[in-house]
């Protein structure tokens, strides 16, 4: 996949920047 | 529901009046007071002092497992404007806000450029790219040499480099993702529009009269 050779949309991928998981219970 | 007039100003110091919180973001009163529902069950999760320190932000990030993450720590100290090493419920709200989905693209563009430009150097630099796809690398099953990452490097930056000074500057990095949107993805929480039903607790710590919706 092209996304896979675009180093940001790799990273983007971190849990770390899931900040939608503060507003799970 | 005056008569709540609960014990948050004593117990959060930076606890400020969600109807001026409202009016400097694009929460309303009711959807601030949710967010304190939130913000109080972050903060108190290791120590009750009203504020949220990087244990209490992981912690909640990573649904009670303890993990130390470059991305996290990155997100928790631009939440940290005031740089004291916790957020308080002001803070928490207007970097919130950033990610609300009627904010300007603009904004959004501008946090993930802090986010990215990890040494604040005005710059998205090869050096930092790379130390965070070995970071990601690192908490995933994926397993990539030396040679890919730098070969995914190249390909990055011939791709947001226009001038290909070998780093990435603020209009490099608005055409880069202008070019890409679903970079943006990570920016927009589309839960910051439901938070009063997640939160409907609020309605029970309201310190305003008349809630506006």
């Amino acid at each position: 996949k092209p996304e896979s050779m675009n180093a940001f949309a790799l990273i983007s991928r971190s849990q770390g920047f899931n900040l939608g998981n503060l507003f799970e219970k | 529901m005056g008569c709540f007039h609960s014990t948050a100003k004593r117990q959060h110091p930076g606890y400020e009046d969600p109807v001026d919180l409202a009016s400097q973001t694009s929460f309303s009163v009711s959807e601030v007071e949710a967010l304190f529902e939130l913000f109080k069950s972050i903060s108190g999760s290791v120590i009750d002092d009203g504020l949220i320190n990087k244990e209490e932000f992981q912690l909640a990030l990573f649904k009670n497992q303890r993990k130390e993450n470059l991305f996290a720590n990155r997100i928790f100290d631009l939440f940290d404007v005031k740089k004291r090493g916790a957020i308080d419920f002001g803070d928490f709200v207007r970097a919130l806000n950033v990610f609300h989905p009627n904010i300007p693209m603009d904004e959004k563009i501008d946090f993930s450029f802090k986010l990215y430009d990890m040494d604040s150097t005005g710059f998205i630099e090869r050096k930092e790219v790379k130390q965070m796809l070995i970071a990601l690398l690192g908490e995933s099953e994926m397993r990539l040499s030396d040679d890919i990452i730098e070969t995914i490097l190249d390909k990055t930056f011939s791709d947001a480099d226009a001038n290909q000074d070998g780093k990435i500057d603020r209009t490099e990095w608005e055409n880069f993702v202008t070019r890409n949107p679903s970079l943006m993805k990570i920016m927009t929480l589309p839960y910051l529009k439901d938070i009063t039903t997640t939160f409907p607790s609020f309605v029970f710590n309201s310190e305003v009269d008349d809630l506006v919706t």
